[in-house]
């Protein structure tokens, strides 16, 4: 399990949360406009959160955070 | 499995409860209009709630709380 | 596996039944009007009720609880 | 595997058949009209039985029970 | 691996055949018109046969019983 | 893996062969019309072979046997 | 794995062949017209072979033998 | 795994190949015209390669050998 | 899992992240205008980033970084 | 995972080459025009290659070689 | 998993890049006009490049390098 996040903006950030009872952020990467980051699920980051105008792609379909 | 949530109105929260014979909220993560957040099951976390105006899509669709 | 729960009025209820020999309501979870549950069978969980008037998607389909 | 049964009126029986040499009824659950029961197959239950009026649906389809 | 099976008339039987060097009749269940039963294929069933009308629905697609 | 057959005629009869080095009949199970028998592939059965006016419903499709 | 074989006419042959480092003829099953087999690759069958006319169902699609 | 062979003339031929660091050929099949072979890929055969006038139907869909 | 890059300028990069409780960057690969990369996840890499004029192609579908 | 060769003109050839840290060519099979080829991928051989005029047909679709 | 790529020019090149904590060039393949390799991930090669004008076909579709 992967997303795909293309920055439609500079400044946008993809936020790693830890797994595990605790939710903190454990890594955010930014990205300027036009990059694109291919993130997976992992043993240490079981959500992500992203800020910023960008086009998400996941499995379920597209949506675009702003 | 994951979810993914994109907040349509600033306020909107995600709630995981947790796994196991007590059914509790072990955290929640609160989103601005137009943040993203795609959320796994995990070993911790085997229902999610959504309080707010969101858009959730999961395997089986999409759907919009208020 | 997971069902999604929409209520489309206060007070709606999702009910865990457990898993075992046994079948008792081990959670009774409340939606008010617009919030969504996803809720996963687990090893506490094998059978799942919901009372009032909601939208239920699951893999097999969406049906409508009153 | 799971099935989901919408009562489609007052007193839909959902019956649990136990697993093993044995069949016995092991569990039965009472529905009002409208409400929407999603239970499993498990360790206990490897046969479901419906009386009264309702909706069936299963990974095959759906069928009413009268 | 689970079929469903809807009577059509009073009077029908779902017979659980044994698995193992022997074949016998280990359950038979009666449904009255218009009962559905949904039945898996087990430790003790690899094979179920059916008497009287009824519907049947499985994997590979619907068949009616007389 | 299982088949289905529905008798179109009565003494239609669906035979089990043994798996393993030798190749016999282990059990003839008859069928009268209209009757449906539902059965798997098991530890001892690797081939079946029906006799009679039958319908065959299987994974790949359907097929008459006369 | 399994094929299914109807026999076309009388005197229909399927032929397994065994698995491992020899390739033999271990069993023939002789069909009447109109019989079907339903045969599946085992621990002692990894080729099969179909004389005379027949129709041959496998996953892969329909061929029919002369 | 496996291909299913028809042989639209006499002679064809359908060799298996060793599995392993050496290739040699293990078996050769005749098949006369209009006969099917429908062989598995095994322990001891990890190529097949079919000589003279046949049908091959695989996975990846429709050829013929000449 | 993997993804398939094509730089479509000249300086394109593809950088690998690391798995684990730290994110940094391991290795950064370099294209040039019309070179093609096809990149798995791996025990070490959970990200990849892109940056520069190129097409990415993933399972769910093609996206163009800047 | 096979592919399937079919050589469209004589002295076609299918390389293999070896899995692991070096890259040899392990065995070189010779087929002549109308010939068909199925081989595996194996623990010997992780790559193919094909020379002469052949079509190719794999998982992901068909290609000619020249 | 596998990439099938067919040379459109002499000399198109396909590299196997190392998996592991250290990326570096462990093969070269080189081929000429027509040539097609069908290349595996395997545990010494996580990630492939492609140089000249081929035509690359993967599980998510087909791409041509330059
Ligand atoms: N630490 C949490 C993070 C998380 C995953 N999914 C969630 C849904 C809601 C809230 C938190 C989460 C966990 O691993 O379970
Ligand atoms: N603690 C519960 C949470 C839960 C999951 N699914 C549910 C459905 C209904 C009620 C509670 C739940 C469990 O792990 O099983
Ligand atoms: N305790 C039961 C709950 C249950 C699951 N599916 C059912 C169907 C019918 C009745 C009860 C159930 C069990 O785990 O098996
Ligand atoms: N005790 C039976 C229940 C059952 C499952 N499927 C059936 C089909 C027919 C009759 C009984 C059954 C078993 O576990 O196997
Ligand atoms: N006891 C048999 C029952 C059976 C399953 N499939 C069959 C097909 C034909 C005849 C008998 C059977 C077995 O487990 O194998
Ligand atoms: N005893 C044989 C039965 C069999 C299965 N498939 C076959 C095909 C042809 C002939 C016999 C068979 C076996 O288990 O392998
Ligand atoms: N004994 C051979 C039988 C066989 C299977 N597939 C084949 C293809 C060609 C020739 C022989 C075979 C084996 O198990 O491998
Ligand atoms: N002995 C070889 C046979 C083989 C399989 N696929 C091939 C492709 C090319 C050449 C030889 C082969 C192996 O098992 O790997
Ligand atoms: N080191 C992180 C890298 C990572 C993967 N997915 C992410 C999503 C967001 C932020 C960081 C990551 C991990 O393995 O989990
Ligand atoms: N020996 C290499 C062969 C190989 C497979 N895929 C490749 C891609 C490129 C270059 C070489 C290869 C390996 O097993 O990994
Ligand atoms: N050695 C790296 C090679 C690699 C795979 N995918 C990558 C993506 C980007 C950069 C390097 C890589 C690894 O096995 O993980």
């Amino acid at each position: 399990d992967y997303v795909v996040v293309k920055a439609l903006e500079n400044g946008v950030t993809i936020i790693g949360l830890t797994r595990g009872e605790e939710t903190k952020f454990h890594h955010t990467e930014k990205l300027d406009k036009g990059e694109v980051m291919v993130a997976q699920f992992t043993e240490n980051t079981s959500a992500i959160k992203i800020r910023g105008k960008a086009e998400l792609i996941t499995e379920h379909g597209k949506v675009e955070s702003e």
